[in-house]
Order: structure tokens, then C-alpha cells, then sequence
């Protein structure tokens, strides 16, 4: 038997809006730790990694590890049909082909069950070394999602170049050229509003405007999101999820050719 | 000219 009940089904609905535009199916692993997902894009130049912990849940039973494959999309129907306020459970059996979406409204007046069936799916996990990266930025996710709307304008990517004295996003396409320096925030009174640059060494690098512009599907669910960098390696991308856990974008850089 | 990479060309399938 596998429960797990957030009193926030707005959580959940979040999370499935940062995932959909990029994955049209995942393999949700379910164990007594927590529900984890790795996933790539069709084109592979994008994975997500979501974690949800177990102690984040208000409820939460596993009796046996599970991996359930779900249609994407239609998940992101389900949770359209769950109130604001709703508390939403999943629930599935041991051998599951189906998983269950319970809602109950506030009062408890309302139960709604939505079935869905799950998908056989072909296993293809990524290894991902633990990397010291040579830039840390913190920013307001906000910033960073206006950023990566304001610049894909004028082109197709962005180059982010990370330095001592913070980090600058310029794009260039045919029209001209847009760039936005951000400098590190003097006092750190507002931990929300606060830019903070950690770097070892300056980066460099190129991505691709059409997955930054997915990534930052996920802005509703932190004030701040963390890009970690490294010369010619994966920009990590990453939002906290609450109390709960975190969801993680990788993105492939482009690179001259 | 850049050339889009792959998540392939630097982590490994396990």
C-alpha cells in the first residue's frame, strides 16, 4: 500500500506545472524516503529531478518501493480539478496499474477520486556525479523568470557570465543585442530579494531559451532559485520545494561548434 | 555558430 496525503494540494499542482512543458511521461519511485523523479526531455538536453521527502507529507505510507509511470499531462489534468484549498492523498496498491488522486475540500464536504491508469515505461536513469561548482548564484526567482522572458526576444539563447563582481545575461539575435548585470545585493536584510554570487572561478555559458523558458515554470514554488555553473558542464537549476524537498533542472550548454 | 549539447555528451546512463 502506498498513501500519501499534503494538505496543500496547491504543492502538488505546482510541481506539475514546472514538469509539463518539459516531460510528457515520468516514472514517479516511490519509497519510504520519499517520492523521487528523473527525467529527461524527448531531446534529452533537459532532466528534471524532483524530490519529494517523506517527513514532508503530512501522511505518508510505503510498504514497498514502487516505480509508477504516469502520463504527464494527464496528472496536470487531475490536479486542474483540485480546489485551492483542497487537501489532495495519492494512493496506490502494491502492484499497481492504476493510481488514485483523492481531494477533499476544507469543510470535507467535497471528496472527488480521479483513476489513473499507470504506463509501462522504459527505465533510462542518468548518473550525475556530486560536482563543486565554480559559480553559485542565489537570485529572486521572479528576476530570473523576467530575465529569460525579457531576453529570449532577441534570441535564441542566453549566455550567462558569472564573475567577482556578479552575473550578466545577454542574448544576440538579428535585431541587436540585450544584455542585464546583476550585481551581488549590498545588505541581505530581504533574504527573498537578495542576489548572492559564490564563485571560484568566472564561467561562461550558453543555453538554450526554450528550456530556461520551461524551467522557470517552476518560479510559483520559491522567492529564490540557485544556478550552479561550471565551465563546458550541465547549468543546474534549482527550486526549493517548501519543507518538502526540491526539483532540480539540468540543462545541456550549447557550445561553439 | 553554437551547436546544442546533449545531457549524454556529459552523464552516464546507470
Amino acid at each position: 500500500m502506498f498513501e500519501a496525503r499534503l494538505v496543500q494540494s496547491a504543492i502538488l499542482k505546482k510541481v506539475l506545472d514546472a514538469i509539463k512543458d518539459l516531460l510528457t511521461e515520468a516514472t514517479f519511485e516511490c519509497s519510504d524516503s520519499g517520492i523521487q523523479v528523473q527525467a529527461m526531455d524527448n531531446a534529452h538536453v533537459s532532466l528534471v529531478s524532483l524530490n519529494l521527502r517523506s517527513d514532508g507529507f503530512d501522511k505518508y505510507r510505503c510498504d514497498r518501493n514502487l516505480s509508477m509511470g504516469m502520463s504527464i499531462a494527464c496528472m496536470s489534468k487531475i490536479l486542474r480539478c483540485a480546489g485551492s484549498e483542497d487537501t489532495v492523498t495519492l494512493r496506490a496498491l502494491d502492484n499497481p496499474e492504476n493510481i488514485v488522486f483523492i481531494f477533499e475540500s476544507p469543510n470535507k464536504e467535497k471528496l472527488a477520486e480521479y483513476e489513473m491508469k499507470l504506463i509501462n515505461m522504459d527505465q533510462e536513469h542518468l548518473g550525475i556525479p556530486e560536482t563543486s561548482y565554480s559559480c553559485i548564484v542565489k537570485m529572486p526567482s521572479q528576476e530570473f523568470s523576467r530575465i529569460c522572458r525579457d531576453l529570449s526576444q532577441f534570441g535564441e539563447s542566453i549566455t550567462f557570465a558569472c564573475s567577482k563582481e556578479g552575473i550578466k545575461f545577454s542574448a544576440s539575435g538579428d535585431y541587436g543585442q540585450a544584455t542585464i548585470k546583476l550585481a551581488q545585493t549590498a545588505d541581505a536584510d530581504n533574504e527573498e530579494e537578495a542576489v548572492s554570487v559564490n564563485m571560484q572561478e568566472p564561467v561562461k555559458l550558453t543555453f538554450s531559451c526554450r528550456y530556461l523558458n520551461c524551467f522557470i515554470k517552476a518560479g510559483p514554488l520559491c522567492a529564490q532559485v540557485q544556478l550552479s555553473m561550471s565551465n563546458d558542464v550541465p547549468l543546474v537549476c534549482e527550486y526549493k520545494i517548501g519543507d518538502i524537498g526540491h526539483i532540480r533542472y539540468y540543462l545541456a550548454p550549447k557550445i561553439d561548434d | 555558430i553554437t551547436k546544442q549539447t546533449t545531457l549524454m555528451n556529459f552523464f552516464k546512463k546507470s
